[in-house]
């Protein structure tokens, strides 16, 4: 699946006829959060197990529960992508989890030297304006 | 910048890498063009050189395309998602998922093709692991984890810099600029100045 130049590949992929990528069946998570409970969500924690974010996740019976560990893991990944911590699977958190990747670890050994790992002032690249 | 636990890096006389390709690939030389560029906007930067070894078995770092499972127990995961990995020093083991539409030249912005990926963009970040460098929280960064398909991202960012230059130090010819891939095809060549070190 090598192409020369784009196009050169070849018309049955053309334009939207492609196989559901990898992750798009996390886009039904919208807007779940802690205490929930919904079909799939366990694919999500296999998702964060593999990236480093749940290290230690249970090899038999994963549930798809919204528990403590995957609101934990949410929360450093939104840190580490600079997204706003909110816990909870929201809509620019779905779609950045979406996106393809590369496939080494953000957190290895349980320690992410991505923005989660870092002092709060290294992270102080954004300015927040509150209006009265 | 990050770099691997306990800071693995290329040992002190090893600045001059060779690269192979797996020979099952059969790969052309125009994805092989592809690797140079990638590795020279590393060896822009850093003392470090790459050279194609004729052994693949005896190169410093080895690149091959691989579908689902492959054995270093990170299968790959077919259309997008998971795209490549790459090992810490000094293992130099490269592994892209051969399930994507690669594209190796052109304006990849204008396929009509969602999972299109373009290929130098993926290469120059998993050099970066390669060399020592882990992910960057800089979305700006070749070493930031995510791509979005139909997105070249190819020249290292100040933060990239710091990062390899803090490993091997810098390239006193460095002059701010990576070079681009010597193809005969339309390139990104915009310059970096935005993305100078200090």
């Amino acid at each position: 699946r090598l192409f020369p130049n784009i196009s050169s590949i070849p018309s049955y992929l053309v334009p939207n006829a492609t196989i559901p990528a990898a992750w798009d069946a996390f886009k039904h998570f919208g807007n779940c959060h802690a205490g929930e409970k919904v079909d799939g969500l366990g694919k999500l924690k296999k998702y964060f197990n593999r990236f480093g974010y749940i290290p230690n996740l249970p090899t038999t019976n994963l549930t798809d529960d919204f528990d403590e560990d995957l609101e934990a893991a949410l929360k450093t990944y939104q840190k580490n992508f600079n997204l706003n911590v909110t816990g909870e699977l929201d809509g620019p958190t779905l779609e950045h989890l979406v996106k393809p990747r590369c496939g080494n670890p953000d957190v290895v050994n349980g320690t992410t030297t991505m923005n989660s790992g870092k002092p709060a002032s290294y992270n102080s690249t954004k300015f927040h304006s509150v209006s009265h | 910048y990050s770099f691997f636990p306990s800071t693995p890096v290329w040992p002190q006389n090893r600045r001059d890498l060779t690269y192979a390709f797996l020979p099952e690939n059969e790969l052309s030389d125009a994805v092989k063009i592809v690797f140079i560029g990638a590795f020279q906007r590393w060896s822009a930067a850093t003392p470090l050189t790459f050279k194609e070894a004729t052994s693949f078995y005896s190169a410093d770092i080895k690149i091959g395309f691989f579908v689902g499972d492959h054995g270093d127990s990170e299968p790959f995961d077919g259309v997008l998602g998971t795209l490549a990995h790459a090992f810490s020093p000094p293992s130099g083991r490269l592994h892209l998922d051969g399930d994507e539409n690669w594209v190796i030249t052109g304006d990849i912005s204008k396929s009509s093709v969602k999972s299109a990926v373009d290929l130098e963009s993926v290469a120059v970040h998993e050099i970066g692991h390669l060399l020592g460098l882990g992910h960057s929280s800089v979305e700006d960064a070749i070493m930031y984890p995510t791509i979005s398909s139909r997105t070249k991202k190819v020249e290292l960012a100040s933060d990239d810099v710091l990062g390899i230059q803090t490993l091997y130090g810098a390239n006193p010819n460095y002059d701010g600029t990576t070079t681009s891939a010597p193809s005969t095809q339309a390139r990104d060549t915009s310059a970096a100045g935005d993305h100078l070190g200090s």
